[in-house]
């Protein structure tokens, strides 16, 4: 629109979203090939497969120092506050947060927020998957309630939106939050800070006493 | 610098992600998956002159120039990237080699206003 301010970004969102979309896919294709001076995206006549080639590379690169967890990792609080580690393989971590008893009760949670340090292991964006277990009817094994990608790219807290996880397992009784992250295998531990009180893993829950139902007689 | 939501209309930067695989370039480029291109977009309104990462010193002399120069000279500014970083790649050239490239700023991480 004339009166609308001009800048070069500007005209996108006049598109409408699927042009929108064609058009910086266009566009980065384009500026990736001409950053690396190719007429066209080469045809690979007999790549390697993929997996072997991942797995020399990771061979190839030297592998920073196994930021295992150390043992002695204290045991999380009651109160849902700290976690307690288990279960924690090269590429995941599981945090189960317990909630006290007076929470769980006949309480409405009106909102729930997972914080979370990281300490990435260097430059560049790090991809960790992040998922709510709940426990299944049997209670014998978990199911993913709910699953988020994130992309972290430096260190600081990051804060998840766990309201309807919470709600949903005191609904089924459950007083333990489960959360199990993912990382690629060469970040080591994705909470390297977790032994460190000031930046261990919390659940913040604001909730409501449920008034009884008063009964509004006419 | 802000992320863009919603119908945010102040300069800020928009994510957009170019997976590869979904534009049939996973076979060429084995590093990364995709490809992060955000881009900076909203308006710059003269009081946010000057904020790149909200400078608040050079914030104030921009508005003590348009003050001077009184407003209606001064010009738009618009919304830029202020804080880009490398894009790696690790791909098969026209020989089949495997080649790995960092090219400079391709991937915006914030934007301000000139």
């Amino acid at each position: 629109a004339p009166e609308a301010v001009w800048c070069p970004a500007c005209g996108l969102s006049a598109l409408a979203p699927t042009t929108q979309r064609d058009a910086l896919i266009a566009l980065a294709k384009q500026s990736i090939l001409s950053k690396l001076h190719l007429p066209a995206r080469p045809n690979v006549t007999q790549p390697m497969p993929r997996g072997a080639l991942l797995t020399a590379l990771r061979r190839t690169r030297v592998r920073p120092v196994d930021t295992a967890l150390p043992s002695g990792i204290p045991r999380g609080g009651g109160g849902g506050s700290g976690p307690h580690l288990r279960s924690s393989t090269s590429r995941s971590v599981r945090l189960h947060f317990h909630f006290a008893r007076e929470l769980a009760g006949s309480n409405e949670i009106l909102q729930a927020t997972l914080h979370l340090f990281w300490a990435v292991p260097g430059p560049g964006t790090h991809p960790v998957t992040v998922r709510l277990l709940q426990p299944d009817p049997t209670g014998l094994n978990t199911t993913v309630a709910s699953e988020t990608r994130l992309e972290v790219q430096r260190d600081g807290w990051a804060t998840l939106d766990v309201g309807r996880a919470v709600q949903s397992l005191f609904g089924q009784g459950s007083r333990r939050l489960t959360v199990e992250l993912e990382v690629a295998e060469d970040w080591g531990s994705p909470l390297l800070a977790i032994h460190s009180d000031s930046h261990r893993p919390f659940v913040a829950a604001q909730a409501r006493a449920r008034t009884p139902h008063r009964v509004q007689r006419r | 610098s802000i992320d863009c939501s919603g119908d945010s209309r102040m300069c800020c930067r928009k994510e957009f992600f170019v997976d590869f695989k979904e534009i049939g370039w996973e076979d060429w480029i084995i590093q990364p998956e995709g490809y992060h291109m955000n881009y900076c977009a909203g308006l710059c309104p003269l009081h946010m002159a000057g904020i790149p990462g909200l400078a608040a010193s050079f914030h104030t002399a921009v508005l003590n120039l348009i003050k001077a120069n009184n407003a209606d000279a001064a010009v738009d500014s618009c919304c830029v990237p202020t804080q880009r970083r490398p894009l790696s790649l690790l791909y098969y050239d026209r020989d089949s080699n495997i080649v790995k490239t960092d090219i400079p700023d391709m991937i915006v991480d914030a934007c301000g206003c000139t």
